[in-house]
Parts: C-alpha cells; structure tokens; sequence
C-alpha cells in the first residue's frame, strides 16, 4: 500500500 | 515535530516578524522588493489548501493562518499604504517574477508525487519558495547598501530552510517511509541561492561594517 502522504510541515 | 523543524519554523516567523518591525517601525518599505512578497503570499496561499480539510495541530494550524496572514498583510502594506507605499523603490524593483511562477506552474505540472489538484498546487508552491527570493536578492545588488532589518530579514528567512533540510536528514534516518524528493531538492535549491548572501552577510559581520552586496 503507497503510504498514504501527509503535508505535516509547513 | 523535530527540534530542527521547529527551529526552522521560529526562524522563518522571526525573518517575517522583523520584516513587519522595519516596515511598521521605519514606515518605510525600501529595500524591500513587493514582487518576493507577493510571490511568498502565493506560496502559502497554494501550499496551505489542506488547511480547513487536514487537522494535524493547533501548532501547525495557527502557523499556516500566521505565515499566510502576514504575507498578505505586508503586500497590502506595500501596495495600499498610504506612507509605506511611497518608499517602494518601483524602478528598482523590475524583476519579470510573472516567469517564476509560468515555470514553477509548469514544473509542477510534470514533476509532482500524484495528479491531485492539491498536489499539483502543493508540489507548485514548494518550485515558487525556492525561487521566490530572487527578486529580492536583484533588487539588494541594485540598491547598494543594505539596512541592518532588511538585511536581517533576508538572513532568516534564507536560514530557516537550511533548518527544514536538517529536519529532513533527521527523518530520514529516523522514519522508515519518510520519503519527500520534491521538498529536499527545492529546499537545497532555496538555501543555495543565498550562498552568496549569506557569504557578503558574514563578511560585514566579521568586519563590522555595514552590508555591501556587489553590484
């Protein structure tokens, strides 16, 4: 499964 | 959140913070090139559209509302103001950033992790800060010598992101399925375009005297 990406950072 | 991040994120509300203390302290915007604020108003504007529909934190929250606030904030102050205006050194100022953003936009067309809107626009904001100080650092060669504010501005705001590659090194080696090619190469783009800055900054420094960039 592609993990799923996040934009955490600013 | 790492203490690299954090750092990065404390340096780039500093460099915005003593931007806002030059202008609203000096009522003065010379020096300061509006065509790198409107740029940097447009990468947290297309950066931040996760902003109402992805929840991490308070942190991460309040700081897209301040970092996207406060860039519209100076451009309306340096664009509406009826003192700051004046000192805007217009015929200085020339640089084309209208091709900054036609290439960021079409980079990220081609070059970008999935084909999402969001994407497409998050991969498009992370090409323009890494280009968007170019108009600033034209118009320091242009204008000779630097104020000590602005001067500390351009600083910070180069330094924070040399904080964020840091923090990408860290959670490289510390999150197995870290994986973030676009922001890595863009910041290393972005810290080494103000190599040189950062070379005449320490010289003053050093030495003491005001901030000459050559012509």
């Amino acid at each position: 499964l592609r993990e799923e990406k996040v934009h955490d950072e600013l | 959140m790492n203490i690299f991040r954090f750092s990065g994120d404390m340096t780039h509300l500093i460099s915005i913070l003593v931007l806002l203390l030059k202008i609203y302290a000096t009522k003065s915007c010379s020096g300061i090139s509006l065509k790198t604020q409107e740029l940097y108003a447009l990468v947290f504007l297309t950066r931040y559209l996760n902003l109402f529909t992805e929840f991490f934190s308070v942190y991460n929250t309040v700081m897209k509302l301040v970092f996207i606030g406060s860039s519209l904030v100076i451009v309306w102050y340096m664009r509406m103001h009826r003192v700051v205006k004046l000192s805007y050194d217009k015929e200085l100022d020339t640089f084309r950033h209208y091709f900054l953003v036609v290439a960021s936009f079409v980079l990220a067309l081609l070059v970008h992790e999935k084909f999402t809107f969001q994407e497409i626009f998050w991969a498009f904001s992370i090409y323009l800060e890494a280009i968007a100080i170019l108009p600033q650092l034209v118009l320091l060669q242009r204008s000779g010598n630097v104020d000590n504010l602005t001067g500390q501005y351009v600083f910070f705001l180069g330094s924070y992101r040399a904080f964020y590659i840091l923090n990408w090194i860290y959670r490289y080696f510390t999150e197995n399925h870290f994986a973030r090619l676009i922001s890595c190469i863009s910041g290393l783009v972005q810290t080494a375009l103000y190599a040189d800055f950062f070379y005449y900054y320490f010289i003053s420094w050093k030495n003491n005297k005001k901030l000459q960039l050559p012509a």
